[in-house]
């Protein structure tokens, strides 16, 4: 196995790659792959051969073969059909946000609570009555949610979610949620972010 | 030096403390603290090895000690005032987000080019112009910026936010802004939490 953080970096050299694809370069080192993300040779090197053997020393990656290779391994070769609980601030930034979309990430509906929003699109998706989130998942297959109601709901939400048949949460609410073992659930803590950039701070400041 | 991922762990480490610390625990094994954050121990006893010698073998970590040791670190002991331009979505998110203010990370304002925001407030911020953003920083030395506007203005407003002299950025749109070597910038990117989670539902389909 690998840390999580491996899987994160995927997406970077993935997303990295098609860049370099589109500008017609076929093969790339993992020291200028490196360059252009910073982040080390030695870990992009690391990170790939937990998935296999993909370059030739001294020759460097292949742009196309990698690209084809990495959208398989995260799972990129398929679309996959995304709801959102919670039509407040982050919920209509998320449904906003066409980057998920590009990425082969649909968001099908975003469901809420509030009788005002109920009824309303935010850029092109339904908001759909919190109640009916279970017949909306089955019927459409959903597999994926991302939680976006205050703490105190969060929870429940998450067990409505799990009952409907969605086995994977990002978790937007500052509260851990207790899950079964088969459903993946990610949490988004931009505090850590904050903290990280403190740190960089006071580090040069000579501490 | 260290991987990135180490700080942002570090605020893990600070949270899962402060928690056990207001239920009275004065003793900490890796392995426990682990176990709370799923993170394997040695990845803990690791990270903490490149700040200092915290843990006596056998004996675990003294809860208060780690904590106040890693207040500093992490630049925790003060206070951070913070700008957020864009008074859109996630910038509202942002303001609205108390988990922010009980780190220590307080938003002095929010900046937008928009007639119909100026002037009002969210969470008991004020939204002022986005020509105000110069002598504001200056005279109320801000250091941090979130900046949460369109990709198109993203690289202007990090001109003029460095050029009034903030020196650490988070970065929500989706384009790597070019800035001095001597500015901290840290992106996000939520399409690889949710790329994270679709590996994780592709692997355990059985690839
Ligand atoms: N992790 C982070 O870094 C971060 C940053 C900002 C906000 N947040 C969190 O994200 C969450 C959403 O933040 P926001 O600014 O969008 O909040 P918001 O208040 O703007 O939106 C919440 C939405 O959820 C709906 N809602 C409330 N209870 C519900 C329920 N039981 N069922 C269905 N819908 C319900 C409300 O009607 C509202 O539309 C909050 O928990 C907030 O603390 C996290
Ligand atoms: N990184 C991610 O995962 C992620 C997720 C969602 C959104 N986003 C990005 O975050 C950014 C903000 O998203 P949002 O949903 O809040 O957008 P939004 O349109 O709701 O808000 C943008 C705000 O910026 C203001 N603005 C525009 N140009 C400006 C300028 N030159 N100076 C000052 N203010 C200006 C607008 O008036 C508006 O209030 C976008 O770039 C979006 O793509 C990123």
């Amino acid at each position: 196995k690998f840390p999580k953080t491996t899987i994160e970096r995927l997406s970077y050299y993935f997303r990295a790659l098609e860049d370099l694809s589109k500008r017609g370069i076929d093969t790339v080192s993992s020291e200028a792959l490196g360059g252009k993300l910073n982040i080390k040779s030695s870990q992009i090197r690391k990170d790939l051969s937990y998935f296999g053997d993909f370059g030739k020393r001294g020759m460097g990656y292949d742009v196309k073969y990698l690209l084809k290779e990495l959208k398989y391994i995260l799972g990129l070769d398929r679309e996959w059909s995304v709801v959102i609980v919670g039509a407040g601030h982050i919920g209509a930034a998320m449904a906003n946000y066409d980057s998920f979309e590009k990425r082969g990430f649909n968001i099908a509906a975003i469901f809420d609570n509030d009788e005002k929003k109920i009824g309303k699109e935010i850029n092109g998706t339904p908001i759909l009555p919190y109640d009916n989130i279970d017949d909306f998942v089955k019927q459409n297959k959903i597999e994926m949610a991302i939680i976006a109601v205050p703490a105190a709901a969060a929870q429940a939400v998450a067990d409505k979610l799990v009952e409907s048949g969605v086995t994977a949460i990002l978790n937007f609410a500052p509260v851990a949620v207790q899950l079964d073992e088969n459903v993946r659930c990610l949490s988004v803590d931009l505090t850590t972010k904050l903290e990280a950039l403190a740190y960089y701070m006071s580090y040069s400041q000579d501490k």
